[in-house]
């Protein structure tokens, strides 16, 4: 594995963006994710829709809170195709499921992966370097006052409460970090980033970590 | 625009902010490390910031084996 590797350098990862008041992250997550792979694969790169996620995913609660497990299961199994954020924008509201044809062009996903990499996070950034940018869980209750710096006290593991995309690591330091998307806006953290410690799953962010294949 | 009572809120919700500041900065030994203080979630309680901004259900995932489905 590379000492250092940033999806962001391959030009596979969007911009910042800012659920606002809305519980979506479990949204953010998922939608980065599969933007970030489809770039990947040859694409362009290009933001889809968040808000279609947030109120077509029956399976989850919308502004209220959701799981990236049961989002990626059901774009998995719907083979729903996810627009662009132009076509369904975000309103930061969960508001009545909007359907589009089936000749409607769209990215949908193939199949994910979630497993936990508690103990194994080296193993975690072969998958982040194999496969994509990586949704995660993490205990984020103390991130209300991060300001920047990499993070290594006041998280907890098995207490996650929000979802994250992992875009890169950096190993070449004194403190070997992740690199990690937020959806708070470039105004928070280092504009919009979190930096974790890697080993001893901090904050928890190898509890429930998805890849997901297109 | 707040009625007074929103302010009074807020404004303690800030201070206890602060409080937590001090408290989370006193581990923050070396350069590299974690800083926290005022940002643009500082006037919300710590209830109202999970309500509002953490909203992911975890859901346990299988431990990784080290193999992949091929192997």
């Amino acid at each position: 594995l590379p000492d250092k590797f940033d999806w962001r350098d391959k030009a596979a990862v969007a911009p910042v963006q800012d659920q606002q008041a809305c519980g979506s992250c479990w949204a953010f997550s998922v939608v980065g994710a599969i933007q970030s792979v489809h770039a990947i694969g040859g694409s362009q790169l290009e933001q889809l829709s968040v808000q279609q996620v947030v109120d077509c995913s029956y399976q989850n609660a919308g502004c209220n809170g959701g799981s990236t497990t049961r989002a990626l299961n059901w774009l998995k199994q719907t083979r729903m195709k996810l627009v662009t954020q132009s076509e369904y924008p975000y309103k930061a509201k969960t508001e009545i499921c909007h359907f589009f044809s089936q000749s409607h062009s769209g990215v949908a996903i193939k199949n994910f992966t979630t497993h936990d990499f508690s103990g194994q996070e080296k193993a975690m950034m072969g998958q982040l370097v194999q496969y994509g940018p990586l949704v995660a869980i993490v205990d984020a209750v103390s991130w209300q006052d991060y300001l920047g710096g990499i993070i290594q006290h006041h998280c907890s593991s098995q207490w996650s409460n929000h979802a994250i995309l992992i875009v890169g690591y950096d190993t070449t330091g004194d403190i070997p970090y992740w690199i990690v998307q937020n959806s708070w806006g470039t105004r928070w953290g280092n504009e919009g980033y979190v930096y974790i410690k890697i080993g001893g799953n901090i904050c928890g962010i190898a509890d429930s970590v998805a890849a997901v294949f297109l | 625009e707040v009625s007074s009572e929103e302010f009074s809120r807020r404004h303690l919700s800030f201070q206890r902010a602060t409080i937590r500041h001090t408290y989370l900065n006193s581990f923050s030994t070396e350069t590299q490390s974690a800083k926290y203080g005022i940002n643009q979630f500082s006037d919300l309680s710590q209830e109202e910031f999970r309500d509002l901004y953490l909203g992911a259900v975890y859901e346990r995932a299988p431990l990784f084996s080290g193999l992949s489905v091929k192997e």
